[in-house]
């Protein structure tokens, strides 16, 4: 494993401790998006089906387990959450998740010649979560731009996953190079959604950055 | 080793 994938993957772990941090302490889920996070779960578990047959390394392991479980208790806690103003949360989600589903089915890695049918189905779902968390953003990003007191931690959870994606397109250019590495599905996907991380750095560099206590 | 790579990633 490089640098840059390590440090990605530490970012991605530091965003659920932030979010959890904020769900936990600040007893609110105000600002946080049900759909992209019930979206994200979606994501882990059609991707890490591999846990039940390919064992990779013990870190692989750990991490997959604790993003589902993670990411399921988010859910939980900001489905069951009293307080919860969601009248912001408008996105259509069937708008990506239709998509996804369709163009995962077209454009995947499944081998018909070899493997099983249970195995090409997982490779389906496996470009599903690619495309889905390409997008899976996008209520998080439209809560931000309609809501005015974002709490800090909220943006701080947004940016440690904007800069989870940025190393994982370090740790691809370096695998392309040293390993010959090369998933043009994730890559392609992850560029779109590191993209898209570009807008809210606009709006993390507005709201938080410049309103820091001088 | 350039295609089908193990899925290793997160």
């Amino acid at each position: 494993m490089n640098i840059f994938r390590f440090v990605g993957d530490m970012s991605h772990l530091a965003s659920f401790f932030l979010l959890l941090a904020k769900l936990i302490y600040t007893k609110s889920s105000t600002g946080v998006s049900l759909k992209t996070q019930a979206l994200y779960l979606t994501v882990f578990v059609c991707r890490y089906l591999d846990l039940l047959v390919a064992f990779v390394s013990w870190y692989n392991e750990l991490m997959k387990i604790f993003f589902i479980a993670a990411s399921a208790y988010i859910v939980y806690v900001v489905a069951t959450s009293t307080r919860n103003s969601n009248a912001s949360d408008t996105y259509r989600v069937e708008f990506l998740v239709i998509p996804a589903l369709v163009l995962a089915c077209f454009v995947n890695e499944t081998h018909w010649s070899k493997g099983g049918w249970s195995l090409n189905v997982m490779e389906i779902l496996w470009a599903f979560s690619i495309y889905l968390e390409a997008v899976a953003v996008l209520p998080q990003l439209k809560m931000l731009h309609q809501l005015e007191d974002t709490t800090n931690i909220t943006m701080h959870y947004m940016a440690s996953l904007g800069i989870y994606r940025a190393f994982y397109l370090l740790n691809w250019v370096y695998r392309l190079y040293y390993e010959g590495y090369w998933h043009p599905i994730a890559v392609v996907a992850g560029i779109v959604q590191t993209l898209l991380y570009a807008d809210f750095f606009i709006l993390y560099y507005q709201s938080v950055l410049l309103r820091l206590p001088s | 080793a350039s295609k089908a790579a193990a899925k290793d990633e997160l």
